[in-house]
């Protein structure tokens, strides 16, 4: 099972539409999708469809209240489950100050889950909080999502100074597998800038002993396209709303670059 | 004196862009502006030219070491005044938990600074933590910069319910002043649909005992515009970078609207 953590800090660089797009490609390409949105907007959770009720069981429960994962889960499509999140999620980052092993909670609790997944995906909040220093622990990779903007590329090293943090201490797995290009806009130059300074940066840390030594930007870019942010307000996912739009053309050609890179591994 | 607070808890919507470019205007056309970065991204701080150093003076040291805003202020322009941030900040919600009063210390800080400005710009962190918390303790009015995607409006009761408890609780005069549409593509009906909705439902509000009750939609539209996304690595507002783009015209615009505005209040 490949254990997957969308995260950038940055707000807005298109964290939910990858794992919500990306989960719902795999599946349609067979593979069994587990998606946990791990953020208290519960965006991942409202663009399927699921409107987060107050009181309904949610991720919140698991990670607070030691529910097993099992119970909170939603089978939404064949190979797509959802574990929806909930505006209660923004109190647990005060609520776990102070819990012995607070940031292992989400690894223990999939410990527990005997349902087997080709792929877990973690949709994160805007932050490195608590929440999603549960989601690094549990993961083996991480994705990260960037639009190709200035302050995109600022805030990358306190994201990889994190992850570093967590391989270290607390999961020495964790490899940061590569870098989806988001919100691309090829007729600026400045998207171009961004992508070759990025480039040149990752191939600095080759062979260097840090988590991102093997990252890569993913060959998929995802073009900016309407129907992507149209999409959410039907809890559709790219694929049910405009299967012929760019968005699903390249949604599902990320899917199918990293599926087939899961054969390779 | 205006405060204002910048906030909206979605990601990448245009805050730092509109709290940057909007304080530079008004500082254009006369009026004595401080600008304070309450994102530990400090992205408001670099977008200055501003680099935050390992160890300079912040906000961090206002909010949890007690040292006056006076010593950590630094002058920009004639008229424009920054407060910058700094990563340290992160922690600042967890080294506050539990501290007495921990939301009303920035209003106490800035009570204390004998300096008279015309405008007080807030930029925020993409959440409803400690530190937003405190800018809308301190401010009169809030701003919610927006961009017309579904997302959008789908946080924002969630980011009015909070404005509202800290108006009854802590701050009686605060109001929601208004709505800047930010990242606006005419060409997508999307765009105009969501400020349709929105524009429908401020106008629901006219007349009820809440704080947006007078809310209403800026007439200034911030259009999409690469200069806008290009101007933070120069480390320049869009008046130096690009003046006659449509970023520096719609923001000029935005802060006559609203100098203008303060007249007839
Ligand atoms: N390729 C795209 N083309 C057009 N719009 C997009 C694209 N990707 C995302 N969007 C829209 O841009 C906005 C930001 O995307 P999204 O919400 O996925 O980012 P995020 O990183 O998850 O944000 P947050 O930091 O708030 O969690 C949303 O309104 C979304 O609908
Ligand atoms: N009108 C615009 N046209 C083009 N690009 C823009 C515009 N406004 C903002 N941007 C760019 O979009 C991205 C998001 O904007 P910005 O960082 O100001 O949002 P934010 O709400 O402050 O994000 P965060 O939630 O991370 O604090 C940035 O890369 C910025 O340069
Ligand atoms: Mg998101
Ligand atoms: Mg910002």
């Amino acid at each position: 099972m490949r254990k997957i953590a969308i995260l950038n800090q940055k707000g807005g660089v298109g964290k939910t539409t990858t794992a919500v797009n990306l989960s719902a490609g795999l599946a349609r390409q067979g593979a069994r999708v587990c998606l946990i949105d791990l953020d208290p907007q519960a965006h991942a959770t409202t663009h399927l469809g699921v409107e987060p009720q107050k009181g309904a069981a949610s991720i919140y429960d698991v990670l607070v209240r030691d529910c097993p994962i099992e119970t909170v889960k939603r089978s939404l499509q064949p190979n797509l489950t959802l574990v929806p999140s909930h505006i209660d999620l923004a109190a647990a980052e005060v609520e776990l100050t102070g819990v012995v092993g607070r940031e292992v909670i989400l690894r223990e609790a999939l410990a527990q889950d005997t349902q087997e997944y080709d792929y877990l995906i973690m949709d994160c909040a805007p932050s490195l909080g608590v929440l999603t220093v549960n989601a690094l622990v549990a993961a083996h990779e991480v994705f990260i999502p960037l639009q190709p903007h200035f302050f995109a590329l600022h805030g990358l090293s306190k994201l990889l100074e994190t992850t570093s943090l967590v391989a270290r201490r607390m999961n020495p797995s964790l490899q940061v597998s590569g870098v989806v290009i988001c919100l691309y806009d090829s007729a600026t130059k400045l998207a171009q800038e961004v992508v070759n300074d990025l480039a040149e940066f990752l191939n600095q840390s080759r062979g260097q002993n840090v988590p991102w030594k093997e990252a890569r930007i993913f060959e998929t870019r995802i073009r900016r396209n309407v129907k992507l942010a149209e999409c959410p307000s039907f809890g559709q996912s790219i694929f049910e709303y405009a299967p012929s739009s760019n968005g699903a053309l390249d949604y599902f050609a990320l899917a199918q670059e990293i599926h087939c890179q899961a054969n390779v591994i």
